[in-house]
């Protein structure tokens, strides 16, 4: 894994490759678990990053949105730092003496894969919708939490299509019975891109969660450390109050499963490409990213609960 | 494989609620078949929306009627996914070589 290109994007047998090298490479730090698999039959794949047995976990994930291509490949980045700086960070290594690191690079397989070859501007996954020619769910709408409320779409054909119930794809029905049989899972970030915000819960109701005072606190520490390094600045605060009311969302459901530090990234925008960031972008997005998980997954070792 | 030649990629810019509001109801215009890349926020935040040629002329006299701001972000789509798989097939070539 050093002679990967960390600074381009790769197809997803690439990216599957990577992993296994990366297993490979670290037997006694990493290991590949898989937690299902996609409609179109993909292995959900988690890189788990341990050094001893029954640990409580600290949970990263990218690419659910699969066109967001700068998502997966900063996770790619982020497996390579975590095994390479574990025995030389001090921080990162006092965590992972304490702490499983679950990272999901490839959230979305069908969805990412159908953008490298049938349209890049694919979001969703890709299961049919029975009666309708529109094809697929959006993966961040179909959690358990306000689900059906205002906030998605019940339209198929809408890029915010909830889907027919909650827990309908099996993308996230994964996620959820992985949560769900950890049972200890101390932080959940999943990674968005674009638009440069950290946010908390809530984004189905504007009833506060009943940690905002802390998760604002420790936002606010984090997109502090993440301008430290280019100076790219993140809002942050709840999701209804800093973008709109989404039903349906990921960390609103991990959050009530009680995973105090849930937060949801949307990474660098330079004003130019969208989510179609260049490629000599990957590396500072992945780079100043870093900083931010790594004050979250500290505050989450250091805060137990 | 799916091309999106003259689609164009508009940065909307709302003055006040009132033009914001405006540019909500673009989400609910069906047939121009927008794809809102980043959606309606508040009035500080920009809409990013991919506009498909057949609805390029539509979208931008419904905004200049309403005296909406917009620039176009992404002039021309497929140019800039091609350069994206030129990029990626180059470096799917130089590993090649490596191996």
């Amino acid at each position: 894994t050093d002679s990967f290109d960390y600074a381009n994007y790769h197809t997803i047998s690439e990216i599957y490759n990577f992993q296994d090298m990366l297993v490979r490479e670290n037997p006694n730090l990493v290991s590949k678990i898989v937690i299902g698999q996609s409609y179109e039959g993909r292995p959900l794949s988690v890189l788990k990053f341990s050094t001893g047995a029954n640990r409580p976990g600290l949970w990263i994930d990218t690419g659910i949105h699969s066109r967001e291509w700068v998502t997966q490949a900063s996770g790619t980045w982020f497996a390579k730092k975590i095994a390479t700086a574990y025995g030389s960070d001090p921080a990162l290594t006092a965590i992972l003496n304490n702490m499983d690191i679950f990272l999901l690079i490839m959230t979305n397989p069908d969805g990412f894969a159908y953008t490298q070859t049938n349209n890049r501007m694919w979001r969703k996954t890709r299961k049919p919708n029975p009666g309708s020619s529109c094809v697929g769910v959006d993966p961040n709408r179909n959690w358990d939490a306000g689900f059906g409320e205002p906030g998605a779409s019940n339209n198929p054909c809408s890029e915010t299509y909830r889907g027919p119930r909650a827990n309908s794809e099996s993308e996230v029905k994964s996620i959820v019975d992985f949560v769900r049989s950890h049972g200890n899972l101390k932080s959940f970030i999943s990674i968005h891109s674009y638009s440069q915000m950290l946010l908390y819960p809530y984004g189905y109701t504007s009833t506060p969660a009943k940690d905002q005072a802390e998760l604002h606190s420790l936002a606010k520490k984090a997109i502090t450390a993440l301008a430290s390094l280019y100076g790219t600045r993140y809002r942050y605060g709840s999701i209804i109050n800093t973008i709109y009311q989404a039903s349906g969302g990921t960390i609103d459901w991990t959050y009530n499963q009680g995973i105090k530090y849930s937060y949801t990234f949307e990474l660098r925008d330079t004003g130019d490409y969208g989510f179609l960031l260049p490629a000599n972008q990957i590396i500072p997005t992945a780079e100043e990213t870093w900083l931010a998980l790594m004050v979250i997954m500290k505050h989450a070792y250091k805060n137990a609960y | 494989k799916e091309t999106f030649e003259g689609h164009q990629v508009l940065r909307i810019t709302a003055k006040d609620e009132a033009q914001l509001a405006l540019i909500k109801d673009l989400e609910d215009m069906i047939h121009f078949e927008l794809d809102f890349w980043r959606g309606v926020t508040d009035v500080a935040s920009p809409v990013d929306v991919r506009v498909p040629f057949h609805s390029l002329q539509s979208v931008k006299v419904y905004l200049e009627t309403k005296a909406i701001e917009y620039a176009t972000m992404i002039e021309d789509l497929q140019a800039l996914l091609e350069k994206e798989q030129e990029e990626m097939d180059a470096v799917a070539r130089a590993g090649g070589a490596r191996s």
